[in-house]
């Protein structure tokens, strides 16, 4: 399944 | 981390810098919309507050500190240090016409009703309009320093990256962030006429009119 957005971006 | 995200980061780390420089060295923040760097501002500060919460990589945490740290100086250097060169009369894009509609629909479309969520969705969907007053500053002065230019392109380009970032992560990592994606691409059409003129003009001769 597609990830959650785990947020690693700026 | 990829290609397309480390060169987008990049990108918009040389905007910031290119932008703070400018407005320092030459003691002026003429043509520039002190509106659109407050809401960058206002995108940093509601996105970056997982600072507080969680550490990702040494080089996140730097990264959104320089932002946020460039972005308020940004701020103070116009409406503090060199008010007196502020451009009022032209930057006069009714901010709230962002503000409002973006809070209202990061309330409605967000991933997770819990308030780090929605602060992320509402910076993510107000970075994509932020330029708006800077880009309509323009359309009235009908010009733009190089440097500004510069600025402008960097700023679009680092968007424009993170969209191929997106295609290689769904790719290679199965990620997928809608709200980001589609926000993305509504903030990197926003330049479109802009890298129009900015490639074809070739501004190194004179200043960008529209």
């Amino acid at each position: 399944g597609l990830d959650i957005n785990p947020k690693d971006e700026l | 981390m990829n290609v397309f995200r480390l060169t987008g980061d990049l990108s918009h780390l040389a905007a910031i810098i290119i932008l703070l420089l400018k407005i320092w060295k030459s003691r002026s923040c003429a043509g520039i919309s002190g509106k659109s760097q407050i809401l960058f501002a206002i995108v940093f500060t509601t996105r970056y507050l997982d600072l507080l919460t969680s550490f990702i990589s040494l080089y996140n945490t730097c990264m959104k500190v320089i932002y946020i740290g460039c972005a308020y100086a940004t701020v103070y250097l116009i409406y503090a240090k060199f008010r007196a060169t502020y451009d009022g009369n032209h930057d006069s894009f009714r901010v709230e016409f962002l503000v409002v509609p973006v809070g209202g629909l990061s309330v409605l479309i967000n991933h997770d009703f819990s308030p780090l969520e929605i602060l992320w969705t509402f910076s993510i969907y107000l970075e994509s309009v932020a330029i708006l007053p800077q880009l309509f500053m323009i359309s009235k002065t009908g010009e733009a320093e190089t440097i500004t230019t510069h600025y402008l392109f960097c700023l679009g380009l680092y968007r424009a990256l993170y969209l191929f970032n997106w295609i290689w992560r769904f790719y290679f990592e199965g990620f997928f962030d809608m709200i980001a994606i589609v926000a993305g691409v509504v903030q990197t059409v926003l330049y479109c006429d802009f890298f129009y003129l900015y490639v074809t003009k070739g501004w190194f001769s004179r200043p960008y009119r529209l």
